[in-house]
């Protein structure tokens, strides 16, 4: 039964393309058999793993179903699988806000995709784009689960209001099995108070929500995208690798949604 | 001589708020009369100086004209002035983005109001949002100068090519004066080689317009504005305080535009 994903925060730069990314290569680690979605059209997934978007038919051949799953997806060092995004996907973006006026179905175009492929996965995980746009709401549309990254910093919360705000409309109008499955604290520094009082405030507006592991601040992990690579095949006994297996193991225990 | 200042970056969480907030503090301890303006309707900059924009009539009161300006503006304990940005910002921008199509004068709106009262003060900084949205373009259309930090991180160069093209439209379509002030490397971690790739492959970018100071990674300044101060106010010995009084004297000493 496939456990489907979308990391999503509107707040840009807290980290959601590298859990993406780390948390997926973790999962696969553990014997999952694991697609990553690159959903953002600045293509940050893609170039983390060492592929230049330029000249590429990504994710955007396969929503639109132009070309087959098959002809856009990659593997990652025969690991996990992805679908990188192209240069397209930011026209797409466009064109489906322009017809949502009068097409209320354009949110449906990701699920109705991925719903003839996702049982060859035990995990898909969509990285989205810092924005509540329609690639944002196609994902949350099809997805059981929400991934809430929250950097360990003053306004941490307010920033989240508006992610949750978005997850409740979407569930209520398009998709009642969405659910928020983890808030996940990151960019935990453990030598200052402000990342512990931060993840005290946290643990009060969230409580099981939040999950055990943070993921600390660890420079290997602003440097493993650099080499195209995961946390595990630049710096396999770095905090973040340590961090994500850990993170990993917690997801995979997690009780799946019905 | 007025100088007119929009720090501005597409990408979200690189430093936007803390650079207007701690460069402004900065100037104004070296005798300058300072103006911080809060453009995004997120309101960090309006929180981090320990203010509620809820019931809060802010900027957005004042670019309609619906209040004058000494209603609204506020004191940071006697020393630089700041426009706050209230609940209403963000309704304003959506009703600007409706309107631009049928009324481009909409981009000026900025410019038309702040002209009655820029004589006030030798420097006016607007905080923009991450987003290159009507609020962003009314800014540009009217400041000299546009001030880009940029995170010392893999994907910098990348992440502000779209930044300059949005620049670079905004000066031949609407403000001929406009122009790249000084991009500024942020969050630079002197313990990590990391860093000073990224800032060789800046200068190799930017040249001359890559400002000597970089601002180093520093806890305090991300604790500063869970108190409402500034840095200055919080720790003033503290390497965040020292970064920005070295900014401040080597903007200071920057040509102004003619
Ligand atoms: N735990 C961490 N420790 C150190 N650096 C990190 C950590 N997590 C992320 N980073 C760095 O922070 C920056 C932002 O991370 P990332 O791109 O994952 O954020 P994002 O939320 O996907 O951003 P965007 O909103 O632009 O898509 C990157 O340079 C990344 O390498
Ligand atoms: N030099 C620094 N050292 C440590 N933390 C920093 C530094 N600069 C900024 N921060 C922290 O990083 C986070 C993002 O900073 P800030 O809010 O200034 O970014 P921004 O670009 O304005 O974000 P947004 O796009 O949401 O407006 C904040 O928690 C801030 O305190
Ligand atoms: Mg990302
Ligand atoms: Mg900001």
């Amino acid at each position: 039964m496939v456990r489907t994903i979308a990391v999503f925060n509107l707040k840009g730069g807290v980290g959601k393309t590298t859990l993406a990314v780390n948390l997926g290569a973790a999962l696969q680690l553990m014997g999952k058999r694991v697609l990553l979605v690159d959903l953002d059209p600045q293509h940050d997934l893609t170039m983390y793993l060492g592929v230049n978007p330029a000249q590429l038919k990504g994710v955007e051949y396969f929503i639109t179903r132009d070309l087959k799953f098959a002809e856009i997806v990659r593997s990652y060092n025969h690991r996990f699988d992805f679908l990188p995004s192209g240069k397209k996907l930011r026209d797409l973006e466009d064109l489906m806000s322009a017809l949502y006026v009068n097409y209320k179905k354009m949110n449906f175009l990701i699920r109705d995709a991925f719903l003839h492929i996702e049982q060859q996965y035990d995990y898909i995980i969509f990285d989205c784009p810092p924005a509540g746009g329609q690639l944002t709401i196609n994902a949350l549309s099809y997805v059981q689960d929400v991934f809430l990254p929250v950097q360990c910093q003053f306004l941490a919360l307010r920033g989240s209001k508006k992610a949750l705000f978005l997850i409740y409309r979407v569930k209520t109008l398009f998709n009642p099995a969405l659910r928020l499955g983890a808030v996940i604290p990151v960019m935990y520094d453990p030598r200052n108070r402000l990342s512990s009082v931060i993840v005290e405030k946290l643990h009060n507006a969230y409580g099981d929500y939040l999950t055990d592991t943070k993921i600390r601040i660890n420079v290997s992990l602003a440097e493993a995208p650099g080499f195209g690579k995961t946390i595990f095949d630049y710096k396999p006994f770095s905090r973040g690798a340590q961090d994500f297996k850990k993170l990993a193991r917690e997801v995979a225990e997690m009780p799946a949604g019905e």
